[in-house]
């Protein structure tokens, strides 16, 4: 499979929220997203997996600047103590077009991050890129061993 | 916040695995991958949310025929008893080029399932979609109802 990675980019300007153990039933992320929504919030990432014992964590990055509304909105929801707020985080993404699957792509990003010793913390994907969180402090390291491994000179 | 709605799709071909209480340590991910790899899997959507207690659950959705050789190259790495397979999945995608923010077309996206009492199992989102994952029997009345909430007609 060809590797077809055009770029790589970084974005340390996000917060991330997590509301922690909610409900696994219909209807609950629209209501998250309706509180969200009325405090005019902009969502950039959303990320849910499954749930175990019928709850599961809901995640959403935010502008920096937009964290204090997010989370006031988030918690008249769920409840205070049920959102976690990460105030800085780095978004490193991956971009290939034509990308047909994830795998190759994947396993060259995330041993790239691995060899470094930076912990991934979050994890989407979508049609022509992946895009994985980690600890602030480690967004330009990650930068630069992922442009290394793909061989993208810095230009970007 | 001008909604720019494009296209509504449903995929029901794929399987969804899900790797339980992972460590969340650098170089898991890698690791996972690349088995997955050297299995010579095709991978649609990765999702991995925050870790609780040092574990965290990783997803991925592949092709249904793929679903054996990807089961057994995750249990290589962690265990057969770590692995949950859902063997019929239903893909939702709310497409809108130019989506400068997720909010708008969430809160819409979620609401329009809820109404129909519809969970959601898993979601991700990227520039340009909102993909969520519901169970398969769900598919072709979650794609009905979310072509009515953003007025999409049934041309697509
Ligand atoms: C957790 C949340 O996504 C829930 N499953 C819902 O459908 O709203
Ligand atoms: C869980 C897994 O993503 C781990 N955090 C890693 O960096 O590999």
């Amino acid at each position: 499979e060809e590797l077809v990675v055009s770029g790589v980019e970084l974005d340390d300007t996000q917060a991330r929220l997590t509301l922690l153990d909610v409900p696994d039933q219909p209807g609950y992320a629209a209501k998250v997203f309706h509180a969200i929504a009325d405090a005019d919030v902009f969502i950039d990432m959303i990320v849910q997996n499954v749930s175990t014992a019928g709850q599961t964590h809901l995640s959403f990055t935010v502008p920096r600047t937009q964290i204090e509304r997010a989370r006031a909105a988030a918690a008249k929801v769920v409840g205070a103590s049920h959102v976690a707020v990460e105030p800085q985080i780095a978004k490193l993404s991956v971009l290939g077009v034509g990308m047909r699957t994830h795998t190759g792509v994947a396993m060259r990003m995330f041993g790239a991050l691995a060899d470094k010793n930076i912990n991934i913390t979050l994890i989407n994907t979508s049609e022509v890129r992946i895009n994985v969180v980690t600890d602030f402090g480690h967004g330009r390291a990650a930068l630069e061993c992922l442009r290394t491994a793909f061989e993208i000179n810095g230009d970007y």
